[in-house]
């Protein structure tokens, strides 16, 4: 979940799209890679000082992703993050190879989960390239706003980097639209801009060149605000709202796509 | 113009606080620390590729204030942001005295405005340091989210590092509500909490004991995120829009504030 501009989505996106994917059957892992560690206030769980997260993952060569794994509701586990991961973006460029070590670290549990999400933090450093770097799909939350646009191009270039040197698998398969305002213009032009955007790059070797924008946006919900503060998923909070049938609809979209569970 | 927490209306702010105290009659400086350089799309301006910048600003010891400076409106100059400047945040550790650059830099030209706003990035690295080693006043755009209070207190405790190292006159005077959804009991229960958190520190010798939320809140408005996609501020592109008249008013309670122009 993928995008260096803040306060556009990734986490809210994370905690109820993990949520509707277990809620459907999948066994699913959410890793918090956010220092500010936003996470774990949707999903009402707080790691407690001694419990290791994935600031111990990734600096301490010793600690395993088993020992970091919480159990948050049915069939969704979590890594949580704490504030001292924001040391890590610095602490880690000392290491060799060190945008594999999520990868390398998680490769003994994947096989345990269905699906797994990757909160990243809003910036292109060392905690989002690991998140790349163990990836096999980018999915960019983004508002329909002018400004969001201006920052996808910079964030398709990292994406394309990451090809040509950690994972060339990794491909951007989706845009996923929040906070959407459906009956201004803005939105509809800014959808339109980012349609033709990826239409335009069908038959192109680039690795967002199957690019779709998710169905349907996520509209507006102050409930999807208001439930990090209860500690809950919207399906936890007000299952009915607009805003859990949103997310249902995107989850089952990707199922869909991805032929499962 | 302070919010480590991206996406919450530092930009937005700037240009439209900036360009109403200019129709007041005071003369605005408006600095952009932010690399993705949005301030420049606010104003329809945009700096050519052999342009001096902030960028310059902070490492070429050569670059004058008075290089950089760019005439936006009546009354309302810019120092335009680049993307070279994300490459400062880790450029500047290497120089002594890192975080008083920009200060330095400005002092020759402080007295030729009324008032200046930094617009900071979504950080508390070494770009928004240099912003508050030179600033009287910060005032911290927020939305009446539950999330958007977890980032405060790291907030604050930035800001007493620098009135503990660099600027002991530094104070925190204002929270200006953006994004307000009024209808919501979210957003009031939101803003209780601010304010019960800064009536709490009256007595105490905090550098945030006078701060108050600024009136009015700025509500949502869609004409707030079309302006910049014609490169105007609010008050070019819908000066009678909700957006344009709460800028007004909190650009009036500032004023009033500073017993000025
Ligand atoms: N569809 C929505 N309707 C209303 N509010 C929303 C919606 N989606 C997210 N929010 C709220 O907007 C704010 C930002 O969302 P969120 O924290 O998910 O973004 P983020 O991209 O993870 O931010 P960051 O970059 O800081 O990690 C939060 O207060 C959240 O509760
Ligand atoms: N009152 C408002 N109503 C509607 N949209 C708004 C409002 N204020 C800001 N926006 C929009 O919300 C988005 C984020 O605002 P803005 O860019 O000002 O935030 P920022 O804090 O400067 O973000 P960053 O941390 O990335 O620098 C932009 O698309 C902007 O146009
Ligand atoms: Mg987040
Ligand atoms: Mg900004």
């Amino acid at each position: 979940m993928l995008n260096q501009k803040g306060g556009v989505g990734k986490t809210t996106s994370t905690a109820n799209l993990g949520a509707a994917l277990a809620d459907s059957g999948c066994r699913v892992l959410l890793i918090d890679l956010d220092p500010q560690g936003h996470l774990t206030l949707h999903l009402g769980l707080a790691p407690g000082p001694d419990d290791p997260t994935a600031y111990d993952l990734l600096l301490d060569p010793q600690c395993q992703a088993r020992d970091t794994i919480m159990k948050a509701r049915d069939r969704l586990d979590a890594i949580f993050s704490e504030v001292d991961l924001a040391i890590a973006e610095s602490e880690l460029p000392a290491v060799q190879d060190r945008q594999r070590i999520l990868q390398r670290k998680t490769e003994s549990i994947r096989d345990q989960y269905d699906v797994i999400i990757i909160d990243c933090p809003p910036s292109l450093g060392q905690l989002t390239l690991n998140a790349l770097a163990m990836a096999d799909e980018v999915i960019v939350p983004m508002q329909a706003h002018f400004l969001a646009l201006q920052g996808v191009g910079r964030l398709l270039e990292t994406v394309e980097l990451i090809t040509q040197s950690v994972n060339a698998q990794l491909r951007v398969t989706g845009i996923l639209l929040c906070m959407y305002e459906s009956q201004t213009t803005l939105a509809r032009e800014v959808v339109t801009d980012i349609n033709e955007y990826f239409e335009a790059v069908r038959d192109q070797a680039v690795p967002w060149n199957q690019c779709h924008v998710l169905q349907p946006p996520i509209r507006r919900n102050i409930k999807l605000a208001e439930a990090p503060s209860f500690g809950q998923t919207i399906f936890d909070y007000a299952p009915q709202c607009n805003g859990a049938r949103d997310y249902r609809a995107v989850a089952d979209q990707l199922l869909k796509a991805w032929g499962g569970p």
